[in-house]
């Protein structure tokens, strides 16, 4: 068993969840913030037998994309950082970040 | 030291919490949706230490019940589950799917 | 690579993500609630390399500060401990309890 932590964009979220329903992958959804950008994403929890890590993995992968933010000029970051965020940035934010993670006991009650 | 990740149905979570202050079990709680029925539920986060986690799974195999949920036609279902889902459905949630990771380092600042 | 799981007070919340985005620690927010207060709390996760653990759990402990709080008598806790807390009680939270987990697989998409 693993437990599976994905952070996805808050666009692709209704997809991977209708995904996870016809794979029959049990998940949890939980509403996050990204460190950065401070907008609002999604963390999946996904518990799953060790077999079919992978097939969740590569259906991650297929309903979650990348996409490009423009973010203005921030001031409330760090002040060194004021030269570069003077004028709209562009930010690549990847489609998920995902993090597979050993379970030692499992159970449903 | 083990974090549990319990996730239960927000009917139980009140009496969950008010078990594990008793039990002086620490727990965090996050709001959460289900996966399948969409519907808000609860997720715990749970330090312990090992010694303690057959105790915390008892508390909470006691705390949280399996009940029964009619859901009303999804019309957002994939496509060829349309025939099955035409009528009222009954579906049994249980009382909560716990994992139980191993904890690499626990700080407390 | 290790998953962090770091549950700090809200008042510490931003201070903190400042430090980890000028350190280039990448993180996501949850938004949580405390077990025994009940009061709103940030729960961080934060997937960085074994060789910078040490250094965010330094940034960690230099941002999230204990403190104090004065909780008025709770009728809703357990029967038990009503005569404890007939009186205004004050509760030293600390700053962070940091949970430091084992990642099996780190995927970025
Ligand atoms: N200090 C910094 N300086 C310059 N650029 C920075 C930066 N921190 C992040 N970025 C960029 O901004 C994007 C959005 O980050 P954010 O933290 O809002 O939203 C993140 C965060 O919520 C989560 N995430 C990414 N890596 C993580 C990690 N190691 N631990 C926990 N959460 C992570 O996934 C979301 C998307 O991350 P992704 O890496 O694809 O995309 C990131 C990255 O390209
Ligand atoms: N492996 C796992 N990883 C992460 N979180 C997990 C999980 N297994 C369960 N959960 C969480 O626990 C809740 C209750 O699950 P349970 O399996 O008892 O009860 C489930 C199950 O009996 C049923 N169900 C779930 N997925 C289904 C599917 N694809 N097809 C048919 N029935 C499904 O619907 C009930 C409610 O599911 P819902 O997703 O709304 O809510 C789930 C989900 O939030
Ligand atoms: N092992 C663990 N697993 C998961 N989350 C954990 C945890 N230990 C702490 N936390 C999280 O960190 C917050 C601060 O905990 P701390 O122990 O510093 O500060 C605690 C502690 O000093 C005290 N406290 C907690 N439970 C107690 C109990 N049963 N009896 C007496 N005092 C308690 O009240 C403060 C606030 O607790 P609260 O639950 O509202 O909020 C907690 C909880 O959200």
């Amino acid at each position: 068993m693993k437990l599976i932590v994905a952070v996805v964009q808050d666009k692709d979220s209704a997809n991977l969840q209708q995904a996870l329903v016809a794979a029959k992958l049990h998940a949890t959804k939980l509403a996050s913030t990204g460190g950065f950008l401070r907008s609002g994403n999604t963390t999946f929890l996904i518990g799953t037998e060790d077999r079919r890590v992978d097939e969740l993995l590569d259906l991650i992968k297929q309903h979650c994309h990348s996409r490009n933010q423009v973010i203005s000029p921030i001031s409330s970051l760090d002040a060194n950082t004021d030269g570069y965020m003077m004028h709209p940035v562009e930010v690549e934010v990847g489609g998920a970040t995902v993090f597979v993670l050993d379970v030692d006991q499992f159970k449903h009650f």
